[in-house]
């Protein structure tokens, strides 16, 4: 039995199953770096290898595409973890490694972040991919609120053409700085989906034994307020979980609450870098290789692709594996950061994803 | 006209970066300016329905075009921020987008300090060994009339968010590694 997470016990984990799934020649799935987090073919190469070869998966459907000013050098970590990722847990859907730089020798000084965002803007429908998966964050007040709230535009955007957006929640539990929770950002976005941390309850990742763990950041906006899509299951943990922070820390419970969802974030194997690897930029390319799965079970069934998925993810909670063991930390030194509990929970939002049972709700 | 900041200057540079002085004048930058778009209710309301599979309008999406031509800018906002680059820069700006919401334009670090009234500095990232080059401690100011017609110029106050992934457990190789005792 495997110990670490690798597309094997990604997809035992999942109800993905060994079949070859993807068959739609239009799916596409994209992984973004940022700030000089670069691509390696070669290890890329190594990691199916090691990893697909033997247990006869399918990884990926051949070579990434690679787009963006900043791509191929020194493989990163997190470069690296985020292709090898979903292109573990999706087999047969075509893969793409968006990266930008922020600079280089060939290009001036830039955001990288707008610069992904204007290149996504500017791909035709026929290739742009249906889905992206960024392991990027901060303080959501790192942004100002005019440029946050003109990001968000840029998300609905992309929901708007049938753009699916995942972003790993943080790796900083409930992030308390100077005595107060703090949100992070894009995933405090109600515009994105959000996706948190869990780890397994045993020894190894199996099915059915998973828990929240204290690096999968979690809490409340401050900028933005509490969607509809959300506010029933966010009501509901506020009004019955037990052991929730105190006011204290300064939470927004008005706010548009995150994560959305979660999936494993620890013990990750990277090529060339070992196993071991964790944060929640494990669990944005797991979660999104699933929803890549389920757009092509869309697409071979004549339908169009998900796009902003958390409508759909709140009305299908049912469809997910709800995490009720674990809690998160970063509480400010007075508690456990939020704690986890039947249905939605600031640590792993509904839950863990069921490809299974997600096939049978999307093509409803 | 009266000079306007978009956006507030940074007192505290994020944790893990540090200033280590002056931008270089004649480093080259490429500025962002994210032009003000039109009818983000109407964005907001279509996104909502062809997302929400209750909605009889469900997985309807609209084309790329069909997005853009929704919340294209006004010219009038279009033209003020192509006529100010080109005028106090001396550069010319090209659309970064197909609605031109976003207009950029390459020059120097001299010239984007003169353009936004800012002073450019460098930044550098302890972990992570990334620098760049961003306005965060003096903020920027435009004309009335082109801050009016923008929501922000990037690069300038925003420092960039470096997240590496953590190693938590062991390698498969140090496991095997026994204690002396």
């Amino acid at each position: 039995v495997p110990q670490h997470n690798v597309p094997e016990t990604l997809r035992q984990l999942y109800s993905i199953g060994f079949a070859t799934v993807g068959n739609a020649t239009s799916n596409r799935m994209a992984v973004t770096a940022f700030l000089g987090q670069m691509y390696s073919e070669e290890a890329l190469k190594e990691y199916w290898a090691e990893y697909c070869s033997e247990q006869k998966l399918t990884c990926g459907k051949g070579l990434p595409t690679l787009v963006g000013d900043a791509t191929t050098g020194t493989p990163g970590v997190e470069s690296m973890l985020d292709i090898e990722t979903i292109t573990g847990v999706a087999g047969n859907v075509h893969a793409e490694f968006w990266g930008f730089a922020g600079r280089s020798p060939d290009n001036p000084e830039n955001e990288p972040f707008m610069k992904w965002l204007t290149q996504m803007a500017s791909t035709p429908d026929e290739t742009v991919p249906l889905i992206f998966s960024t392991s990027y964050g901060e303080d959501e007040a790192s942004w100002s609120y005019a440029a946050a709230d003109r990001l968000n535009v840029e998300f609905a955007k992309a929901g708007t053409r049938g753009i699916s957006l995942l972003y790993a929640s943080g790796d900083e539990g409930a992030n308390c700085e100077k005595g107060k929770y703090v949100p992070e950002t894009p995933s405090s976005s109600p515009y994105v989906t959000a996706v948190g941390g869990t780890g397994p309850t045993t020894g190894y990742p199996k099915p059915g034994f998973e828990e929240g763990i204290g690096l999968s950041s979690g809490g409340f906006s401050n900028y933005w307020p509490m969607p509809e899509w959300q506010r029933g299951a966010v009501t509901k943990y506020l009004a019955t979980a037990e052991h929730l922070p105190e006011k204290s820390v300064g939470y927004n419970t008005s706010g548009r609450a995150y994560p959305d969802i979660a999936a494993q974030a620890t013990g990750f194997c990277v090529t060339p870098f070992g196993c071991g690897v964790a944060g929640t930029s494990c669990a944005s390319p797991t979660a999104a290789g699933v929803f890549a799965l389920l757009n092509d079970v869309r697409l071979s069934a004549g339908k169009p692709p998900l796009g902003f998925l958390n409508p759909f993810i709140y009305q299908s909670a049912a469809a997910f594996n709800d995490i009720t063991v674990g809690n998160s930390g970063g509480g400010c030194g007075i508690g456990i950061g939020w704690p986890t509990a039947k249905a939605w929970d600031a640590v792993t939002g509904v839950g863990t994803p069921n490809f299974e049972l997600l096939k049978a709700a999307v093509v409803q | 006209q009266a000079l306007v900041a978009p956006e507030p200057a940074v007192t505290d540079i994020p944790s893990g970066w540090s200033v280590i002085g002056e931008s270089p004048k004649d480093a080259r930058i490429e500025l962002n300016f994210a032009v003000k778009q039109r009818n983000l209710q109407s964005l907001h309301d279509t996104l909502l329905s062809v997302s929400d599979p209750k909605s009889p309008s469900y997985g309807e999406h609209l084309s790329n075009e069909a997005v853009h031509a929704l919340i294209k800018p006004s010219d009038e906002d279009i033209a003020t921020v192509h006529s100010f680059i080109n005028t106090v820069a001396g550069v010319e700006p090209r659309a970064a987008s197909p609605n031109s919401d976003f207009i950029t334009a390459v020059m120097t670090i001299g010239q984007a300090e003169a353009l936004l009234g800012a002073k450019y500095e460098v930044l550098r990232h302890g972990r992570a060994g990334v620098q760049v080059h961003r306005a965060s401690r003096s903020g920027y100011r435009l004309p009335e009339s082109v801050a009016a017609a923008v929501d922000f110029v990037s690069p300038t106050v925003h420092v960039p968010g470096v997240r590496t992934a953590k190693k938590d457990q062991l390698s498969p190789l140090d496991e095997v590694v026994e204690s002396p005792n």
